[in-house]
C-alpha cells in the first residue's frame, strides 16, 4: 500500500 | 465525498452534540463512562494532528476543530463541572488493556512508519475498542438512560456508514485502506449487541435494561 500524503477522512 | 461519509460525519456530530446537550440539561453525566471520553479525546488528538501540516478542506478542518473542542469539553465537564455526578464506582474498565495493545499493534502494522503515520493508526485502533468502557459500564449498572442510548446508537451508526462509504470508494475510486477497514468492522461488530437491544427496546418505547 503506497502511504498516500495523508489522510482525507475524519 | 459520498453520501455514506457525509452522513456517518453528521451521525458521528449528532452523537458528539446528543451528550454533550445530555449532560449540560440534566447538568449530571450519570451513567457516562469518563474513560471512553478520555480514549475518545485521546483519538481525536492523535488523528488530528494533521491539522497542524496539510489543509484539505474547510469542511475537513472545521469537523476535526469541531471533534477536537467538544471532546475536551465533555471530558471537562464529566472530570470538572459535573465531577460530583460521574459515576466512578462503575467506570471501572482496565484501559491500560486496551492502550497497550493498540499501542503496540500500531508499530508494527501500518502504512507507514513515520510519526504522524504511526499517531493515525493508533487513533484508527484506539477508536475501534474505546467505546468498550462504556459498554462494560452499561453491562455493571444494567441499564442506561434513554438519552445514553440515543447517543450510543449515532455513534455506532457513524461507523457503520463509513463501512458503506469504503465499499463506495473502493467500486468508484478503486480507494481502499484496509487498516481502517478492518478497525471500522471490528468497531461496528462491537456495537452488533447494543444495536440488537437498542432496536427491540429502546424504539418500541421501553427503557433499555440488560437482564442482570
Amino acid at each position: 500500500l503506497n502511504a498516500e500524503v495523508g489522510h482525507d477522512e475524519l | 465525498m459520498n453520501v455514506f461519509r457525509l452522513t456517518g460525519d453528521l451521525s458521528h456530530l449528532a452523537a458528539i452534540i446528543i451528550l454533550l446537550l445530555k449532560i449540560w440539561k440534566t447538568r449530571s453525566c450519570a451513567g457516562i463512562s469518563g474513560k471512553s471520553q478520555i480514549l475518545f479525546a485521546v483519538v481525536f488528538t492523535s488523528r488530528y494532528l494533521d491539522l497542524l501540516t496539510s489543509f484539505i478542506s474547510l469542511y475537513n478542518t472545521s469537523m476535526k476543530v469541531i471533534y477536537i473542542g467538544c471532546a475536551y469539553a465533555t471530558l471537562y465537564f464529566v472530570y470538572m463541572k459535573f465531577k460530583a455526578t460521574y459515576d466512578g464506582n462503575h467506570d471501572t474498565f482496565r484501559v491500560e488493556f486496551l492502550l497497550v495493545p493498540v499501542g503496540g499493534l500500531s508499530f508494527l502494522v501500518n502504512h507507514d512508519f513515520s510519526p504522524l503515520e504511526i499517531l493515525w493508526t493508533f487513533s484508527i485502533y484506539l477508536e475501534s475498542v474505546a467505546i468498550l468502557p462504556q459498554l462494560f459500564m452499561i453491562s455493571k449498572t444494567g441499564e442506561a438512560e434513554t438519552i445514553t442510548t440515543h447517543y450510543l446508537f449515532f455513534l455506532g451508526l457513524y461507523r457503520a456508514l463509513y463501512l458503506f462509504n469504503w465499499i463506495w470508494r473502493f467500486y468508484f475510486e478503486g480507494f481502499f485502506d484496509m487498516i481502517a477497514i478492518v478497525a471500522g468492522l471490528v468497531q461496528t461488530i462491537l456495537y452488533c449487541d447494543f444495536f440488537y437491544l437498542y432496536i427491540t427496546k429502546v424504539l418500541k418505547g421501553k427503557k433499555l435494561s440488560l437482564p442482570a
